[in-house]
């Protein structure tokens, strides 16, 4: 009960975001009770929803400069069995002022525990950053999803990333475990893809997922209409692909 | 003599690095002696140039926490009139622990001021959050442009960066100005873009460029040779957009 999935990369526009959505709305059509959280001051999961800025009580912000219960957080979605939090934080700011106390690093997990049973999964949609925010996530998490674009920046920003996450693992949370990498946008028409595909298929062995998330535009439209992918188009090829993550990782889990 | 622009934008993944790379080699291509700083903990820019963690003497890391000077930072390219200050900055870490003193936020505006009139265009290729090395990037920046994906998740990032960028413009640096808004990836093919480009003209009005930068794989593969599209394919679209980009810059100043 209750996996805390983080869904992290310091590469910017690599799929965090849509992975987040996508992914924990999938699992709630197969029936798993998910709660997603926006740690990323951009607040892109309440755009996801429709929300705007004046929609949102309590977010993310308010759990952590307020300590608003967590319970008073969670936001509804068309979908009974998917909620979310919204980070409603408007600056990196708070990620200073109120992340600077003693145990800082601790106050999601913290914060989570109340209602870490209460959901199948729990996922965590982090910035683009290795700063406060996702070092929170990394720390609460049990285990972490890598989103890795099908392109040569995300590639050579791997390195950094991985080397980041293990001096964490070993300092904060060292049952923190990779539950894989995810490659996005991959578009096997063209070589670059290819050779990014062989590459972290070759470096990272067993630990990359076998589903991949083709590009495909729908993905990029369904925010506009504020549902996911699976709501709306669910014979598309990104809800379709989304799918079968969701079925691949429930499968990871019937074998252990 | 010695235009300081930032290239700047919370939303990961809309250009930044690509546009700093290409518009950089663009200004050096038409005869304008140019620097550009990477102050992204990422380090794509050394990526660009094919320059790997152990071809780096000094970097932004150096100049921030060992006080070496800008001089000895500066790092050849195979344009002559093109040189690049990589980060070599290993984590957002050093963003705290260096950046913590006083007057912290002036730190690269001061380290910049020896060579501020060597050049003619200095650009600075910032990382996507709204942390300390892109507030000293905006600091120590004439002007300001925008990179923005036509896509919708960028799209409502938008408000949230300018709010931002009005308030340290008037707590720190009251003179920065907008160069303007620059629209990336665009596919006129989809509707999606039609509807950004339409969006962001009709709220930006003049301040957007002229010039648009399609969607174009050249731009995404040229990294991978370890030089700017302008070097190695000058007729592609994507090389070709960055060139109309430099003149249409070059253009508003003469009219000025
Ligand atoms: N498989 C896909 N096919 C086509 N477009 C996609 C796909 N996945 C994401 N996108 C689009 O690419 C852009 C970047 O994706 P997204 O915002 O999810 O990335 P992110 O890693 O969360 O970005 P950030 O680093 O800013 O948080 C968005 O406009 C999104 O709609
Ligand atoms: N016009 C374009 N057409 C096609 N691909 C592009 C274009 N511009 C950039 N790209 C590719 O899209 C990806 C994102 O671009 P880039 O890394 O320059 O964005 P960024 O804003 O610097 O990202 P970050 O937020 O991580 O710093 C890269 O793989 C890049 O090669
Ligand atoms: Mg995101
Ligand atoms: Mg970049």
């Amino acid at each position: 009960m209750g996996e805390i999935i983080a869904i992290a990369s310091q590469k910017g526009g690599v799929g965090k975001t849509t992975t987040s959505v996508n992914l924990s709305a999938s699992f709630a059509q197969l029936g798993y009770k998910t709660l997603l959280i926006d740690m990323d001051p951009q607040g892109s999961v309440a755009t996801s929803f429709g929300y705007g800025r004046y929609d949102i009580r309590n977010g993310v912000l308010e759990m952590f400069t307020k300590d608003v219960p967590v319970q008073e957080c969670i936001h509804p979605t068309e979908m009974d069995l998917f909620h979310f939090i919204p980070s409603n934080v408007w600056s990196d700011e708070v990620d200073k002022r109120s992340l600077m106390g003693a145990a800082a690093e601790f106050k999601l997990k913290n914060a989570l525990a109340p209602i870490k049973n209460l959901y199948d999964y729990i996922l965590i949609d982090c910035p683009p950053s290795l700063g406060n925010l996702t070092f929170n996530a990394l720390i609460a998490a049990d285990s972490l999803i890598v989103p890795i674009q099908c392109e040569y920046y995300a590639l050579k920003a791997l390195g950094r990333f991985l080397k980041m996450t293990r001096s964490l693992k070993t300092e904060y949370n060292p049952d923190l475990r990779y539950r894989g990498f995810l490659l996005t946008m991959v578009d096997t028409r063209n070589n670059l893809s290819k050779r990014v595909i062989n590459k972290v298929r070759y470096t990272l062995q067993g630990l990359v997922f076998d589903t991949m998330i083709p590009r495909n535009i729908r993905l990029a439209e369904v925010p506009y209409y504020g549902k996911p992918a699976v709501m709306i188009d669910k014979n598309s090829k990104g809800a379709q692909s989304y799918l079968a993550l969701a079925r691949e990782i429930l499968e990871q889990d019937a074998r252990q």
